[in-house]
Order: structure tokens, then C-alpha cells, then sequence
């Protein structure tokens, strides 16, 4: 309604221009969140090193642009991973999520990137093990493992979709992946985190609808 | 549909732009920069219901001379969004992992009266 009248529709009095821009951007803020489910904004503790993040945000572009076995999903998730424990020749990559995360998706489809720079003759064995907290105690136990064959330097990737769908069922959804590697590759890391061959997960997945009675 | 001017009074699409910077949530939205909250905002008297959407046509003219032949004892119609778009986010969870989602019918492409 024009300044000085009432809305023809609610009755309310016009507000001040300033008034009624902070009343628009407060229902911006309540509606985004709403519809994201969050109870408020996140607070992010470390972003992710922008050459990681490209790199796996074209890899989510490459996924959507040639379709194939992907399944169209109104969400993706990229999970980028901090290192944990290592050896010469193995590491532990710690993957978080929220509970508010993993209590309202259904993941439909979850891909582990992995690059290797270590100098290929012929395929050499890489084992990835997924590990998960052993509830009778401090340690940890081996929930699954896979070997697999790669045959010189690049990106491969392996189906995780199994292993984040029973992690998503759990208290506490950690997941933690382990890599090992023939003895003279050295580190299955690059040795900067920010490097853009950080490995990561892709996951599709779609908003889980609550249990709703239809009553006829 | 019709867009906002400064002194409109009929039933129009206001463009209203959200700046994540300026609320504080860059840190956390990586992409867009912001949010085109449009709205539709105008009146809607009794010979403007059901435009646009009614096809220009004699029935059109026809159920016009009605409405404002009626027009004293009609109650208004009302100004709506007539389409929508959804809302393309890129942006950090509190795990620092990213969620890439669209939300429907979040930005109003134009306005329309019932």
C-alpha cells in the first residue's frame, strides 16, 4: 500500500521503508533455513582448501553432465576428508557428518575419489578399508575391505554408497577409510592438504520424508 | 506479468534481491551471492481476476462487462505469484562438508491477480 495507508489485504499499517527492507530480509533468513532444515545458520569451523573443493565440485559437474549411472538427486554431498593416522605406507581419512545430515537424507548413491601419483609399472594393489568405532571399546574394527587394482597415476573410484548408507544408521556418523599402499610409494597423500588431488566423496541423495499416515 | 514501477498500485511482480553479504551468510553460502526474494504486491479489483490467464478472447471481454457491472457488491481478487523458480544452494554444513541443493518455488518469476 502506498505510504500512509493500510494493506488493502492484512489491514496492517504501511511500514517505514527501513522497517519493511529488515522484515523482508528476516523472512529471507527464516524461509531459506526452513526449507534447509537447519535450526539456524552453520557456523563453518574449517572450509575445505579451494583447489579441493574445484576439483571435486567439477567432478560433481562431470557426474550431472554426463548422467549415465548417476541417479538424478534434488541433493549432492561432497565430503572432503582430514587425515588422520599414517604410516609409511598407509593413512586414515577421517569423514564427518552431522546427525541433523544424516537423520533427514537418504543416500542413493556415494563415490570415493582417489588419486594416485605413484609412479606405475603394470597394476599395483590398493587396499581400502573402512573402519568403524568397535562399541566395546577405544579400538576399531574393519566393517569392510576392498582391493583394488590401479594401474598408474590418476583418479579412481570406488562405490561407498553401502558403507555411508550403514554409517548413516549409526550414533555417532563417523567414517573413517583407510589406505594401503605397496611399501615404495611412499604416502597415499598428497603432502599439502590444500592440493587439489585431495581425495573425497560424492554422494547423491534425496530429503528422507517423514513417515506420514494417509488417512482415507 | 507485470513488474513493479514506482507508483504502482495494480497487482505486479516486486523484485526484492537478497545479498548474502550483506546478512552475514557468505561465509557459509558458497554460491549465489544472494537471493532474488521477489513478491507479488498490488490490488486486484474485480475486473482484473484471472489476468493473466484468461486467453484475450470475446469470452474474456464478455466476463469483464460482468465483473464491473458487479463490481460494487464483489469482493477483490488477489495478487500471486502465477510462476515460480526454485532456488539453486551451494553451501558449507556444520561438518564443513558441501550440500548442493535446489529448493522449489523459491523465486517468483511473475504475478498474476486470482
Amino acid at each position: 500500500a502506498a505510504k500512509g495507508e493500510w494493506c488493502p489485504a492484512c489491514g496492517v499499517a504501511t511500514l517505514a521503508p527501513g522497517a519493511q527492507r529488515d522484515a523482508l530480509l528476516a523472512l529471507a533468513k527464516q524461509s531459506i533455513l526452513a526449507k534447509l532444515r537447519l535450526p539456524g545458520r552453520p557456523s563453518v569451523p574449517q572450509p575445505p582448501a579451494r583447489a579441493a573443493l574445484l576439483t571435486a565440485l567439477r567432478r560433481v559437474r562431470e557426474q550431472r553432465s554426463d548422467g549415465g549411472s548417476v541417479p538424478s538427486s534434488p541433493l549432492t554431498l561432497l565430503l572432503l576428508p582430514s587425515a588422520g593416522s599414517s604410516t609409511s605406507r598407509s593413512v586414515h581419512l577421517h569423514f564427518r557428518f552431522s546427525q541433523e545430515v544424516a537423520g533427514s537424507t537418504e543416500i542413493q548413491q556415494a563415490t570415493l575419489y582417489l588419486f594416485w601419483a605413484a609412479p606405475g609399472r603394470g597394476a599395483q594393489p590398493v587396499t581400502v578399508r573402512f573402519l568403524q568405532p568397535d562399541p566395546a571399546g577405544p579400538n576399531v574394527t574393519v566393517a569392510s575391505e576392498t582391493r583394488l587394482e590401479v594401474p598408474g597415476a590418476g583418479w579412481t573410484t570406488l562405490d561407498v554408497g553401502a558403507a555411508v548408507r550403514s554409517l548413516f544408521r549409526q550414533d555417532t556418523p563417523r567414517l573413517t577409510v583407510e589406505l594401503e599402499v605397496p611399501e615404495d610409494w611412499g604416502s597415499p597423500l598428497p603432502s599439502d592438504h590444500g592440493d587439489a588431488h585431495w581425495p573425497f566423496v560424492v554422494a547423491q541423495a534425496r530429503a528422507r520424508t517423514p513417515h506420514r499416515l494417509h488417512r482415507r | 506479468g507485470v513488474d513493479c514501477g514506482a507508483d504502482s498500485r495494480m497487482c505486479c511482480r516486486q523484485e526484492f534481491f537478497v545479498d548474502f553479504k550483506e546478512i552475514g551468510w557468505e561465509d557459509w553460502i558458497i554460491q549465489p551471492e544472494g537471493y532474488h526474494m521477489n513478491f507479488c504486491a498490488g490490488l486486484c479489483p474485480l475486473h482484473m481476476a484471472g489476468i493473466p490467464g484468461l486467453a484475450a478472447s470475446f469470452h474474456t471481454a464478455v466476463l469483464n462487462r460482468i465483473k464491473a457491472a458487479s463490481a460494487a457488491a464483489a469482493v477483490d481478487s488477489c495478487c500471486v505469484p502465477t510462476q515460480r523458480r526454485p532456488l539453486s544452494l551451494l553451501y558449507y554444513d556444520r561438518d564443513s562438508n558441501i550440500v548442493k541443493t535446489d529448493i522449489p518455488d523459491m523465486i517468483v518469476d511473475s504475478c498474476g491477480c486470482t
